[in-house]
């Protein structure tokens, strides 16, 4: 299963993430 | 095959067909893949291989709705308590289960594997990240971010699915009040709230054995709810890979609101193994149900005339399950 985030954020918004990393609930996806 | 009766003769001719084009087939993919690691050896870019319309629909026509909820039966079989332990190990080796995390870790506890699959974890197990704006809903595997453009949205590098095919029109037609004065240049220009904002995007993948409950990434004011009722095709990063708009085949649960920057979407994509999403606060949801024809869709909205804010929900909170079948 899969889950897919989609929302509205300003333009500074940047993801703290690498494609094909694992990560957990609750751990940061992104931030301002 | 020389004393073989006629009858069974007859039974055999297929068989060596069957083999020669299901090895000639492999042969052909395993040249194809020797081919795609040649040229990327090459440092040439070897765009994604994408399945033909012919192989979708050949897909899109096993019955996996029915093989999903035949799935979800078996494993709702309650197992005599002698033979709990050994099920429920081999699944946590199999899935590398750390059960010290479980909220209850005594395996005996657990009537079928619905209910294993279920299981809670401590509170403790993982704690929410109160630096960053957005976290991560479940444990999963990130297959892809990034700024939306275009109202595509990349499921993994370079293969792309329409945004108003997976989300659908922005409001039911019949909740408005009037029709819309300004037809919307764009799909996008109906997310996006405030001037000098965009749209991001990210897909996390839960692989077979991952704790399935999905929290709240951010703080939210649950509104419409969506549930898509369509195949449950497996969604793993190789078929993410192959079939293009594969999100938009799968039947999904698509919960909108808006966090304190505007528009916020969760998605919840079901799978032939997990063909079954619940949402804690939508009682009324029945996903992966066979009185639901494949394509159609059911809209549901939370916010009432007593209640004009739709559902508030903090950080972190607890929001639904994949279940089994």
């Amino acid at each position: 299963s899969t889950i897919v985030l989609i929302f509205e954020a300003p333009k500074d918004f940047n993801f703290s993430l690498q494609a094909g990393q694992k990560i957990r609930f609750g751990e940061a996806l992104g931030s301002l | 095959v020389h004393t073989a009766p006629a009858r069974s003769l007859s039974l055999l001719r297929p068989l060596p067909i069957l083999v020669a084009t299901g090895g000639g087939y492999a042969g052909y993919r395993q040249y194809e893949k020797y081919r795609e690691r040649e040229l990327e050896k090459l440092g040439l870019d070897v765009p994604p291989k994408l399945a033909g319309h012919w192989e979708v629909a050949l897909y899109k026509s096993v019955p996996t709705r029915l093989l999903s909820r035949a799935w979800g039966r078996l494993n709702q079989v309650e197992l005599p308590h002698w033979l709990r332990r050994p099920v429920y190990s081999l699944y946590i080796w199999t899935f590398g289960v750390n059960m010290k995390e479980a909220a209850v870790e005594d395996l005996h506890h657990y009537r079928n594997l619905s209910e294993f699959f279920r299981r809670r974890r401590k509170p403790q197990a993982r704690p929410v990240c109160g630096l960053h704006s957005v976290i991560s809903p479940s444990d999963g595997k990130i297959l892809n971010f990034g700024q939306v453009k275009n109202c595509e949205v990349e499921q993994v590098k370079g293969v792309t699915y329409s945004l108003e095919s997976f989300l659908g029109p922005r409001t039911p037609a019949e909740d408005l009040p009037f029709p819309p004065a300004v037809r919307h240049s764009s799909f996008r220009s109906q997310l996006v709230t405030r001037e000098g904002n965009e749209l991001y995007h990210c897909v996390i993948y839960l692989a077979p054995g991952v704790q399935v409950g999905v929290q709240l990434p951010r703080i939210w004011n649950g509104r419409p709810a969506r549930e898509y009722q369509c195949s449950l095709m497996s969604v793993n990063p190789g078929m993410a890979r192959w079939i293009k708009e594969l999100f938009c085949h799968n039947e999904r649960v698509v919960l909108t609101g808006d966090w304190k920057h505007g528009f916020f979407s969760l998605t919840a994509v079901g799978a032939t193994n997990v063909g079954s999403i619940r949402i804690y606060f939508d009682r009324d949801l029945h996903t992966n149900s066979p009185r639901y024809s494949k394509g159609s869709y059911n809209d549901f909205s939370f916010v009432t005339h007593a209640n004009k804010e739709g559902i508030p929900m903090r950080k972190g909170e607890h929001l639904g399950e994949f279940n089994l079948g």
